[in-house]
């Protein structure tokens, strides 16, 4: 089933950045990510390519397959159309854009094939 | 108010890789 909308995302949630500092959800840039990664001593920020979107299986859904790092690896996620990811240099983007800002008055832009997301990794499991 | 962690905002972890 796909992935509810968590709170957070709505607009004028507090975010803690690594390094303490308190930033409103709709204020984020793509330095905080980075930033915030880099003190980080468990996660490595990487960048997920948007290769497909596809009607999801559930009502409102979409599946969306990204290709992550250098590895290209595949992952495909399912969400509600309004979930927003981060897209590196642009910010907030959802497959709805218009029901993102009618349900968490989140501003975004319309996620598309190519959209570059941030996404996490584990620094190590070794 | 609450406060949520920067890193919730990433929707998913990516799968390890080696460095």
């Amino acid at each position: 089933s796909p992935v509810a909308l968590p709170p957070f995302f709505m607009r004028g949630s507090i975010i803690q950045l690594a390094d303490g500092e308190l930033k409103r959800v709709e204020d984020l840039k793509t330095e905080d990510f980075i930033q915030s990664a880099e003190i980080s001593s468990e996660l490595k920020i990487d960048s997920s390519t948007v290769e497909r979107i596809d009607t999801g299986q559930s009502p409102n859904a979409v599946l969306i397959q990204f290709s992550v790092g250098e590895l290209k690896a595949q992952v495909c996620v399912e969400v509600l159309v309004e979930y927003p990811f981060f897209v590196f240099g642009q910010g907030w983007s959802s497959c709805c854009p218009d029901r993102t800002t009618q349900l968490f008055e989140l501003s975004c832009a319309k996620l598309c094939v190519g959209d570059v997301c941030v996404s996490l990794t584990l620094r190590s499991l070794r | 108010v609450p406060v949520f962690p920067w890193h919730s905002l990433v929707p998913f972890l990516a799968p390890t890789q080696s460095d």
